[in-house]
Protein backbone atom coordinates (compact mmCIF):
# COMPACT_ATOMS: atom_id res chain seq x y z
CA UNK A 1 0.00 0.00 0.00
CA UNK A 2 0.85 3.41 -0.58
CA UNK A 3 -0.04 6.58 0.29
CA UNK A 4 0.41 10.26 -2.02
CA UNK A 5 0.36 13.65 -0.20
CA UNK A 6 -0.26 16.74 -3.10
CA UNK A 7 -0.41 20.44 -1.19
CA UNK A 8 0.27 23.86 -1.06
CA UNK A 9 2.85 25.46 0.51
CA UNK A 10 4.76 28.75 0.70
CA UNK A 11 7.89 29.20 -2.09
CA UNK A 12 9.94 32.31 -2.24
CA UNK A 13 12.24 33.11 -5.45
CA UNK A 14 14.50 35.80 -3.40
CA UNK A 15 15.96 36.81 -0.32
CA UNK A 16 13.54 39.39 0.27
CA UNK A 17 10.91 36.79 0.06
CA UNK A 18 12.36 34.37 2.35
CA UNK A 19 12.60 37.21 4.74
CA UNK A 20 8.68 37.89 4.95
CA UNK A 21 7.78 34.13 4.87
CA UNK A 22 10.27 31.39 5.40
CA UNK A 23 9.70 28.66 1.95
CA UNK A 24 8.79 25.51 2.61
CA UNK A 25 11.50 22.93 2.64
CA UNK A 26 11.51 18.93 2.82
CA UNK A 27 13.51 17.17 5.73
CA UNK A 28 13.37 13.67 3.85
CA UNK A 29 15.62 11.46 1.69
CA UNK A 30 14.30 9.38 -0.65
CA UNK A 31 14.67 5.71 0.31
CA UNK A 32 14.11 7.02 4.28
CA UNK A 33 12.40 5.23 6.56
CA UNK A 34 10.02 7.39 8.25
CA UNK A 35 7.98 6.71 10.68
CA UNK A 36 3.95 8.60 11.47
CA UNK A 37 4.39 11.83 12.80
CA UNK A 38 7.87 12.77 12.23
CA UNK A 39 8.61 16.07 10.00
CA UNK A 40 8.33 15.67 6.51
CA UNK A 41 8.83 19.33 5.46
CA UNK A 42 8.72 22.33 7.69
CA UNK B 1 -1.82 -52.84 -11.57
CA UNK B 2 0.22 -50.65 -14.16
CA UNK B 3 -1.99 -47.65 -13.81
CA UNK B 4 -0.96 -46.86 -9.76
CA UNK B 5 2.41 -47.76 -10.56
CA UNK B 6 2.18 -44.63 -13.13
CA UNK B 7 0.00 -42.84 -10.36
CA UNK B 8 2.63 -43.29 -7.57
CA UNK B 9 5.70 -41.65 -9.71
CA UNK B 10 3.95 -38.83 -11.05
CA UNK B 11 2.37 -37.42 -7.90
CA UNK B 12 6.42 -37.23 -6.45
CA UNK B 13 7.37 -36.14 -9.19
CA UNK B 14 4.88 -33.38 -10.06
CA UNK B 15 5.35 -32.28 -6.61
CA UNK B 16 9.29 -32.39 -7.08
CA UNK B 17 9.29 -30.41 -10.11
CA UNK B 18 6.97 -27.86 -8.87
CA UNK B 19 9.18 -27.18 -5.69
CA UNK B 20 12.21 -27.19 -7.72
CA UNK B 21 10.34 -25.06 -9.88
CA UNK B 22 9.92 -22.70 -7.48
CA UNK B 23 13.00 -22.68 -6.30
CA UNK B 24 14.69 -21.53 -9.49
CA UNK B 25 11.95 -18.67 -9.48
CA UNK B 26 12.79 -17.52 -5.96
CA UNK B 27 16.94 -17.68 -6.68
CA UNK B 28 16.05 -15.50 -9.93
CA UNK B 29 14.24 -13.25 -7.98
CA UNK B 30 16.75 -12.89 -4.85
CA UNK B 31 19.39 -12.66 -7.74
CA UNK B 32 17.16 -9.69 -8.98
CA UNK B 33 16.79 -7.56 -5.67
CA UNK B 34 20.48 -8.39 -5.74
CA UNK B 35 21.03 -6.81 -8.77
CA UNK B 36 19.09 -4.10 -7.85
CA UNK B 37 20.44 -3.07 -4.39
CA UNK B 38 23.92 -2.62 -6.28
CA UNK B 39 22.83 -0.62 -8.97
CA UNK B 40 21.15 1.79 -6.04
CA UNK B 41 24.05 1.92 -3.92
CA UNK B 42 25.98 3.04 -7.43
CA UNK B 43 23.28 5.36 -7.59
CA UNK B 44 21.86 4.15 -10.83
CA UNK B 45 17.97 4.65 -10.83
CA UNK B 46 15.73 2.30 -11.53
CA UNK B 47 13.96 2.58 -15.04
CA UNK B 48 10.97 1.67 -16.30
CA UNK B 49 10.95 -1.27 -18.34
CA UNK B 50 7.40 -3.42 -19.14
CA UNK B 51 7.46 -7.15 -19.22
CA UNK B 52 5.70 -10.38 -19.26
CA UNK B 53 5.00 -10.59 -15.75
CA UNK B 54 3.19 -7.63 -15.43
CA UNK B 55 0.90 -8.42 -19.21
CA UNK B 56 -0.11 -11.55 -17.00
CA UNK B 57 -1.02 -9.71 -13.95
CA UNK B 58 -3.62 -7.84 -16.11
CA UNK B 59 -5.43 -11.21 -16.97
CA UNK B 60 -5.10 -12.07 -13.48
CA UNK B 61 -8.67 -11.29 -11.00
CA UNK B 62 -6.41 -9.56 -8.63
CA UNK B 63 -9.47 -8.62 -6.80
CA UNK B 64 -11.18 -11.55 -6.38
CA UNK B 65 -7.48 -12.46 -5.06
CA UNK B 66 -7.36 -10.05 -2.46
CA UNK B 67 -10.65 -11.05 -1.61
CA UNK B 68 -9.87 -14.49 -1.09
CA UNK B 69 -6.47 -13.20 1.06
CA UNK B 70 -8.76 -10.81 3.04
CA UNK B 71 -11.40 -14.25 3.81
CA UNK B 72 -8.49 -16.60 4.47
CA UNK B 73 -6.73 -14.11 7.09
CA UNK B 74 -9.72 -13.63 8.56
CA UNK B 75 -10.16 -17.32 10.00
CA UNK B 76 -9.40 -16.99 13.90
CA UNK B 77 -6.29 -18.58 15.30
CA UNK B 78 -6.56 -20.85 18.38
CA UNK B 79 -5.20 -18.78 21.91
CA UNK B 80 -2.21 -20.51 21.63
CA UNK B 81 -1.31 -20.50 18.32
CA UNK B 82 -1.98 -16.69 18.01
CA UNK B 83 1.51 -15.48 19.67
CA UNK B 84 3.83 -18.26 17.26
CA UNK B 85 1.64 -16.70 13.93
CA UNK B 86 2.31 -13.31 14.86
CA UNK B 87 5.94 -13.59 15.49
CA UNK B 88 6.53 -15.32 12.50
CA UNK B 89 5.18 -12.50 10.23
CA UNK B 90 7.12 -10.28 12.33
CA UNK B 91 10.34 -11.82 11.56
CA UNK B 92 9.22 -12.27 8.05
CA UNK B 93 8.61 -8.57 7.50
CA UNK B 94 10.55 -7.04 10.69
CA UNK B 95 7.39 -5.45 12.69
CA UNK B 96 8.39 -4.47 15.91
CA UNK B 97 6.39 -6.54 18.71
CA UNK B 98 7.06 -4.61 21.36
CA UNK B 99 4.79 -1.29 20.16
CA UNK B 100 1.50 -3.62 19.94
CA UNK B 101 -0.93 -2.03 22.29
CA UNK B 102 -2.62 -5.35 22.89
CA UNK B 103 -0.83 -8.51 24.28
CA UNK B 104 -0.35 -10.87 21.07
CA UNK B 105 -3.38 -13.31 22.12
CA UNK B 106 -5.90 -10.95 21.94
CA UNK B 107 -5.70 -10.38 18.15
CA UNK B 108 -7.54 -13.27 16.69
CA UNK B 109 -6.59 -13.19 13.29
CA UNK B 110 -4.04 -12.31 11.15
CA UNK B 111 -5.69 -9.46 9.43
CA UNK B 112 -6.78 -8.34 12.89
CA UNK B 113 -3.29 -8.15 13.92
CA UNK B 114 -1.69 -6.53 10.70
CA UNK B 115 -3.86 -3.34 11.89
CA UNK B 116 -2.86 -3.55 15.22
CA UNK B 117 -2.42 0.05 17.59
CA UNK B 118 0.34 0.80 19.06
CA UNK B 119 0.95 1.52 22.74
CA UNK B 120 0.49 5.11 23.85
CA UNK B 121 3.61 7.81 22.80
CA UNK B 122 4.88 4.64 20.43
CA UNK B 123 4.52 7.57 17.64
CA UNK B 124 5.75 11.56 19.15
CA UNK B 125 4.05 13.66 16.68
CA UNK B 126 5.84 16.45 16.27
CA UNK B 127 4.17 19.71 17.44
CA UNK B 128 5.94 22.59 15.71
CA UNK B 129 2.78 23.63 14.24
CA UNK B 130 5.19 25.15 10.63
CA UNK B 131 5.56 21.16 10.20
CA UNK B 132 3.84 18.68 8.06
CA UNK B 133 4.21 15.43 9.52
CA UNK B 134 4.25 12.11 8.18
CA UNK B 135 0.66 10.23 8.19
CA UNK B 136 2.00 6.79 8.11
CA UNK B 137 5.34 4.57 8.64
CA UNK B 138 7.02 4.01 5.52
CA UNK B 139 9.78 4.45 3.28
CA UNK B 140 9.69 8.05 1.13
CA UNK B 141 9.59 7.06 -2.30
CA UNK B 142 8.91 10.46 -4.33
CA UNK B 143 8.84 13.87 -3.05
CA UNK B 144 9.36 17.50 -4.84
CA UNK B 145 7.54 20.40 -5.80
CA UNK B 146 5.40 20.07 -8.74
CA UNK B 147 6.64 22.45 -11.26
CA UNK B 148 5.29 22.28 -14.95
CA UNK B 149 2.58 22.52 -16.33
CA UNK B 150 1.78 18.74 -16.53
CA UNK B 151 1.78 18.56 -12.49
CA UNK B 152 3.21 14.74 -13.69
CA UNK B 153 5.18 12.72 -10.64
CA UNK B 154 7.53 10.21 -11.49
CA UNK B 155 6.85 6.58 -11.01
CA UNK B 156 9.75 5.76 -11.66
CA UNK B 157 12.52 7.25 -14.41
CA UNK B 158 10.73 7.15 -17.92
CA UNK B 159 7.35 6.95 -16.66
CA UNK B 160 5.18 9.27 -14.71
CA UNK B 161 1.20 9.99 -14.25
CA UNK B 162 -0.31 13.26 -13.40
CA UNK B 163 -1.50 14.24 -10.40
CA UNK B 164 -5.47 15.19 -11.61
CA UNK B 165 -5.20 11.60 -12.60
CA UNK B 166 -4.57 10.26 -9.89
CA UNK B 167 -6.83 12.46 -7.63
CA UNK B 168 -9.91 13.18 -9.64
CA UNK B 169 -10.83 16.56 -10.67
CA UNK B 170 -12.27 18.78 -7.88
CA UNK B 171 -15.30 20.34 -7.70
CA UNK B 172 -15.06 22.42 -4.82
CA UNK B 173 -12.24 24.24 -4.76
CA UNK B 174 -12.76 27.07 -8.05
CA UNK B 175 -13.61 29.40 -5.40
CA UNK B 176 -10.48 28.55 -4.08
CA UNK B 177 -9.31 29.06 -7.66
CA UNK B 178 -10.91 32.35 -8.38
CA UNK B 179 -9.49 33.60 -5.35
CA UNK B 180 -6.35 33.12 -6.45
CA UNK B 181 -6.16 34.25 -9.80
CA UNK B 182 -7.60 37.71 -7.87
CA UNK B 183 -4.35 37.80 -6.61
CA UNK B 184 -2.58 37.59 -9.38
CA UNK B 185 -0.27 41.02 -9.53
CA UNK B 186 0.59 40.95 -13.50
CA UNK B 187 -3.59 41.96 -14.36
CA UNK B 188 -3.51 39.30 -17.07
CA UNK B 189 -7.23 38.61 -17.81
CA UNK B 190 -8.00 35.75 -16.68
CA UNK B 191 -9.74 33.36 -18.97
CA UNK B 192 -9.71 30.39 -16.78
CA UNK B 193 -12.19 32.30 -14.59
CA UNK B 194 -15.35 32.17 -16.82
CA UNK B 195 -14.88 28.49 -17.38
CA UNK B 196 -16.41 27.40 -14.24
CA UNK B 197 -17.00 23.51 -14.94
CA UNK B 198 -12.86 23.03 -15.32
CA UNK B 199 -11.54 21.21 -12.08
CA UNK B 200 -9.45 23.44 -9.79
CA UNK B 201 -6.36 21.18 -10.95
CA UNK B 202 -6.91 22.95 -14.58
CA UNK B 203 -7.07 26.21 -13.55
CA UNK B 204 -4.10 25.84 -10.90
CA UNK B 205 -1.95 23.82 -12.70
CA UNK B 206 -1.79 25.89 -15.70
CA UNK B 207 -0.40 28.92 -13.34
CA UNK B 208 0.76 26.92 -10.50
CA UNK B 209 2.41 29.59 -8.83
CA UNK B 210 0.89 32.79 -8.20
CA UNK B 211 2.09 36.11 -6.43
CA UNK B 212 0.30 37.86 -4.11
CA UNK B 213 -0.14 41.72 -4.72
CA UNK B 214 0.10 42.02 -0.88
CA UNK B 215 3.71 41.53 -0.27
CA UNK B 216 3.33 40.23 3.26
CA UNK B 217 1.68 37.26 2.02
CA UNK B 218 4.00 34.35 0.03
CA UNK B 219 3.58 32.65 -3.44
CA UNK B 220 2.64 28.93 -3.16
CA UNK B 221 3.93 26.15 -5.06
CA UNK B 222 2.62 22.65 -4.95
CA UNK B 223 4.50 19.70 -3.41
CA UNK B 224 4.25 16.31 -3.29
CA UNK B 225 5.11 13.04 -1.63
CA UNK B 226 5.10 9.30 -2.00
CA UNK B 227 5.24 6.66 1.15
CA UNK B 228 5.33 3.19 0.45
CA UNK B 229 4.14 1.15 3.17
CA UNK B 230 5.91 -2.46 3.50
CA UNK B 231 3.69 -5.39 4.78
CA UNK B 232 5.30 -5.62 8.12
CA UNK B 233 5.00 -1.88 8.78
CA UNK B 234 2.23 -0.08 11.07
CA UNK B 235 -0.74 0.09 8.40
CA UNK B 236 -2.97 2.81 10.28
CA UNK B 237 -2.93 6.67 8.32
CA UNK B 238 -3.01 9.64 10.44
CA UNK B 239 -3.78 13.32 9.51
CA UNK B 240 -0.54 15.45 8.77
CA UNK B 241 -1.84 18.67 9.79
CA UNK B 242 -4.57 20.37 11.07
CA UNK B 243 -6.95 20.57 8.22
CA UNK B 244 -10.26 20.39 6.84
CA UNK B 245 -11.30 17.34 4.85
CA UNK B 246 -13.83 18.69 2.40
CA UNK B 247 -14.27 15.65 0.38
CA UNK B 248 -13.66 12.03 -0.07
CA UNK B 249 -13.09 10.20 -3.76
CA UNK B 250 -13.49 6.41 -3.82
CA UNK B 251 -11.85 4.98 -7.18
CA UNK B 252 -12.24 1.40 -7.79
CA UNK B 253 -10.07 0.34 -9.99
CA UNK B 254 -7.50 -2.78 -9.89
CA UNK B 255 -5.25 -4.08 -7.49
CA UNK B 256 -1.80 -4.53 -8.75
CA UNK B 257 1.04 -4.92 -6.52
CA UNK B 258 3.03 -1.89 -5.08
CA UNK B 259 6.10 -2.92 -4.49
CA UNK B 260 9.37 -1.97 -5.86
CA UNK B 261 9.44 -4.16 -9.14
CA UNK B 262 5.75 -3.83 -9.79
CA UNK B 263 6.31 0.48 -9.84
CA UNK B 264 8.97 -0.22 -12.72
CA UNK B 265 6.94 -2.86 -14.41
CA UNK B 266 3.43 -1.91 -14.68
CA UNK B 267 2.05 1.63 -16.19
CA UNK B 268 -0.13 3.59 -14.05
CA UNK B 269 -0.15 1.78 -11.38
CA UNK B 270 -0.73 4.26 -9.02
CA UNK B 271 -3.84 5.85 -11.25
CA UNK B 272 -5.51 2.47 -11.91
CA UNK B 273 -5.06 0.53 -8.35
CA UNK B 274 -8.32 0.96 -6.14
CA UNK B 275 -7.48 4.10 -3.49
CA UNK B 276 -9.79 6.39 -1.45
CA UNK B 277 -8.71 10.25 -1.89
CA UNK B 278 -9.27 12.77 0.97
CA UNK B 279 -9.21 16.70 -0.04
CA UNK B 280 -9.85 19.93 1.65
CA UNK B 281 -7.53 22.77 3.42
CA UNK B 282 -4.73 23.41 5.46
CA UNK B 283 -3.58 26.75 6.75
CA UNK B 284 -1.30 26.90 3.73
CA UNK B 285 -4.03 26.07 1.01
CA UNK B 286 -5.12 22.64 -0.87
CA UNK B 287 -4.31 19.51 0.67
CA UNK B 288 -4.93 16.11 -0.85
CA UNK B 289 -4.28 12.18 1.03
CA UNK B 290 -4.52 9.27 -1.66
CA UNK B 291 -4.58 6.01 -0.15
CA UNK B 292 -3.82 3.48 -2.22
CA UNK B 293 -4.76 -0.51 -2.53
CA UNK B 294 -2.73 -3.27 -3.21
CA UNK B 295 -3.24 -7.16 -3.98
CA UNK B 296 -2.69 -8.39 -0.12
CA UNK B 297 -4.05 -4.98 1.30
CA UNK B 298 -6.90 -4.32 -1.02
CA UNK B 299 -9.49 -2.63 1.58
CA UNK B 300 -9.06 1.05 2.85
CA UNK B 301 -11.12 1.91 6.31
CA UNK B 302 -11.88 4.85 6.88
CA UNK B 303 -12.26 6.22 10.40
CA UNK B 304 -14.07 10.02 9.29
CA UNK B 305 -16.84 7.44 7.30
CA UNK B 306 -16.92 4.13 8.80
CA UNK B 307 -19.66 3.01 6.16
CA UNK B 308 -17.45 3.44 3.30
CA UNK B 309 -16.67 -0.18 1.51
CA UNK B 310 -13.79 -0.40 -0.45
CA UNK B 311 -12.75 -3.37 -2.82
CA UNK B 312 -16.47 -4.91 -3.13
CA UNK B 313 -16.81 -7.49 -5.99
CA UNK B 314 -17.95 -6.38 -9.25
CA UNK B 315 -19.75 -7.78 -12.17
CA UNK B 316 -17.59 -5.82 -14.51
CA UNK B 317 -14.75 -3.48 -14.32
CA UNK B 318 -14.78 -0.03 -15.65
CA UNK B 319 -11.75 1.65 -15.40
CA UNK B 320 -13.35 4.91 -17.36
CA UNK B 321 -15.66 5.08 -14.97
CA UNK B 322 -15.74 8.25 -12.72
CA UNK B 323 -15.24 7.88 -8.82
CA UNK B 324 -17.56 7.79 -6.18
CA UNK B 325 -17.68 11.45 -4.48
CA UNK B 326 -19.06 12.72 -1.22
CA UNK B 327 -19.02 16.00 -0.01
CA UNK B 328 -18.32 16.02 3.86
CA UNK B 329 -20.94 18.59 5.75
CA UNK B 330 -21.32 21.09 6.49
CA UNK B 331 -20.44 22.68 3.53
CA UNK B 332 -17.36 23.77 2.85
CA UNK B 333 -16.28 23.41 6.89
CA UNK B 334 -16.49 19.02 6.09
CA UNK B 335 -14.48 17.06 8.49
CA UNK B 336 -11.96 18.53 10.91
CA UNK B 337 -8.77 16.90 11.91
CA UNK B 338 -5.92 17.61 14.12
CA UNK B 339 -1.86 16.60 13.49
CA UNK B 340 -2.25 13.08 14.42
CA UNK B 341 -5.71 12.43 14.23
CA UNK B 342 -6.35 8.87 12.77
CA UNK B 343 -7.91 8.72 9.79
CA UNK B 344 -7.64 5.66 7.87
CA UNK B 345 -6.72 1.97 8.00
CA UNK B 346 -5.28 -0.41 5.51
CA UNK B 347 -7.05 -3.82 5.43
CA UNK B 348 -5.94 -7.46 4.29
CA UNK B 349 -7.82 -8.32 1.43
Amino acid sequence: STVVLVFQAPISKSPKDKALSPEFRFCIRRGDRIQMGQALGR
Amino acid sequence: SSSSQGNSFLVPGATVATIAMLGVLHARRLYDDKKVEEAKEKGIELEFQPDAKATFLRLLPLRSISRLWGFLTSVEFPLWLRPHVYRAWARAFHSNLEEAAMPLEEYASLRQFFVRTLKEGSRPIDSDSCCLVSPVDGTILRFGELKEAGAMIEQVKGFSYSVSSLLGASSFLPMIAADDMQEESNGQENTQRDESKKSWWTISLASPKVRDPVPTRPMKGLFYCVIYLKPGDYHRVHSPVKWNVLVRRHFSGRLFPLNERATKTIRNLYVENERVVLEGQWQEGFMAMAAIGATNIGSIELFIEPALRTNRPRKKLLHSEPPEEREYEPKGIGVMLKKGDEVAAFNMG
